[in-house]
């Protein structure tokens, strides 16, 4: 009860640009899922390489990522995302399930 | 602890566009009404923003890794594990679980069967007007039928004579009728098809929202640092025929600013047409006694873009794609008993009475997810919440990957 509350979503991707099947692609054509974070302050979100025969995500394969400070951006629209802050979430995202 | 009855009720593609999330644009007095009588998860999250995955996800408790289930082709009992499902876990508690309309994703997701026999105790009811949700069925300009995004009909002109929802609803009403006065408590789940598109409404709830007041979402451009990974071009809007005339370019858009706004008021009048179904089913329980015997909860599988960040879709880990109604009524517990013998739940007509407001008997502001509602229901209806799983639990046919959020409803917020 005493953790800060987190939620989690993730997407996948067919590809890193927008393609006919980027809304809903099928498992076989998985390359890349986005994994967020995002507690009551702000949302975090990477883009990693995803095998869809083993279902394993490469933490090492970033795609791209998201930052959004929510007090300041409530509607999610300035990205703020740089490699300077990666380390720190990745360390973070690692820790969670 | 006593066994309460559930009533689990989830819209499609609903975002937080209500009334009780401090939408002062939406009218939803019946789902308001509700919220003033519940807990209100003010900042509740779905794990993935499209229908199977969610959907599985929350009544398995598993996220979207666990399930494997990103798309809508595989079934997890033979794709990833034979979890558990929510209600699988009441139906194996004695209880009598029913399904009407869109619980789980229809199709291979669900084994064809909606996972019957494993989760209900008897066949989930489809309506069958729900075959005519993407022909040709909306009046266009011209006089003519087309297969529209924007589709508000009159009922009575439609194959049967009626809608989808409006079926479900009636279905819904009548299993409750049959379960009032049966000892065994029941659970039954109620998934309405709308706000998803197609719009295809009743034609009468577009009033509610004259074009002139409508507005443009605050941010409706493609954000400039936006990777482009993170877009989703929301081809099902654009395979509509209104919206294909529109000869829209790929992937970016736009659409014009006189269509967004009509697409707004079309999904705003959808949510009305939702609180007035749920309303249906509230001032049942109410006629049947059952109000203070049963739980309701009303969610969605996830959100939906309204033109922000130039989407108009799910498929996405914005918030507005992800982040859902969950509200919790439970009886003793959100509200007490009205000895003067009132309804609970009056009926309120949305078209006649719109402007009704309420207050939220108790709101949480920390944020949750779907996969919590499992355990939360269980615990809460007076079964033991499943216990957490471990690390690894393809193995594991019975456990949570969620919290039990028991705890808000005695204890004051921290943080």
């Amino acid at each position: 009860e005493n953790e800060e509350a987190i939620a989690f979503s993730q997407y996948p991707r067919p590809a890193d640009t927008p393609q006919v099947n980027s809304d809903l692609p099928n498992l076989i054509d998985i390359k890349v899922m986005g994994y967020s974070l995002r507690c009551w302050d702000y949302r975090y979100t990477l883009w990693l390489g995803f095998d869809p025969k083993t279902y394993q995500v490469n933490v090492t394969d970033v795609h791209a990522g998201e930052l959004y400070l929510l007090a300041g951006d409530p509607g999610q629209d300035k990205n703020i995302y740089s490699d300077s802050y990666h380390s720190v979430m990745m360390t973070k995202l690692a820790s969670l399930p | 602890r006593e066994r309460k009855n559930v009533l689990f009720i989830m819209a499609d593609d609903l975002r937080t566009s209500l009334g009780c999330y401090g939408d002062s644009v939406v009218k939803s007095p019946n789902i308001d009404q509700l919220a003033s009588k519940s807990q209100v998860f003010l900042n509740a999250f779905a794990q993935q923003a499209v229908c199977a995955p969610s959907r599985v996800s929350m009544l398995t408790s598993r996220r979207p890794d666990t399930t494997r289930l990103y798309d809508f082709n595989s079934y997890w009992r033979v794709h990833s594990g034979n979890y558990t499902t929510m209600p699988q876990y009441f139906k194996s508690e004695g209880y009598f679980t029913m399904s009407v309309g869109k619980v789980f994703h229809p199709g291979i997701a669900s084994n064809y069967t909606d996972d019957y026999p494993y989760s209900w105790s008897i066949p989930t009811f489809h309506p069958a007007s729900f075959a005519y949700e993407k022909q040709k069925e909306c009046k266009g300009e011209d006089g003519k039928l087309h297969a529209n995004l924007l589709c508000a009909v009159n009922v009575t002109e439609q194959p049967g004579g009626i809608l989808p929802d409006l079926e479900s609803t009636d279905e819904a009403v009548r299993l409750l009728t049959s379960r009032a006065n049966d000892h065994v408590p029941f659970f039954l789940a109620v998934g309405f098809h709308k706000p998803h598109i197609p719009f295809r409404i009743p034609q009468e709830y577009l009033s509610l929202y004259p074009i002139e007041q409508m507005s443009l979402a605050p941010d409706p451009n493609v954000p400039k640092l936006l990777p482009p990974v993170a877009y989703n071009p929301w081809t099902d809007v654009r395979r509509r025929d209104d919206v294909h005339k529109l000869n829209i370019s790929f992937p970016y858009g736009p659409i014009p600013k006189d269509f967004q706004l009509r697409i707004r008021q079309h999904y705003y009048a959808a949510v009305s047409y939702v609180d007035s179904l749920v309303g249906r089913l509230l001032i049942t329980l109410d006629e049947l006694g059952l109000t203070d015997s049963t739980m309701v909860v009303f969610t969605s599988d996830h959100g939906w873009s309204l033109g922000e960040h130039g989407e108009w879709a799910k498929y996405s880990n914005f918030d507005v794609a992800t982040r859902v109604p969950l509200i919790f009524y439970v009886p003793g517990v959100t509200a007490v008993h009205d000895w003067l013998g009132g309804p609970t739940f009056p009926f309120i007509d949305v078209l006649t009475q719109s402007e009704r407001s309420f207050k939220n008997f108790k709101e949480i502001k920390n944020v949750v997810e779907l996969v919590d509602v499992f355990p939360t229901v269980s615990y809460m209806a007076g079964l033991r919440a499943p216990e957490p799983c471990p690390d690894i639990s393809f193995q594991e046919e019975l456990c949570s990957e969620g919290d039990n959020l028991a705890h808000t409803f005695r204890h004051r917020e921290r943080g």
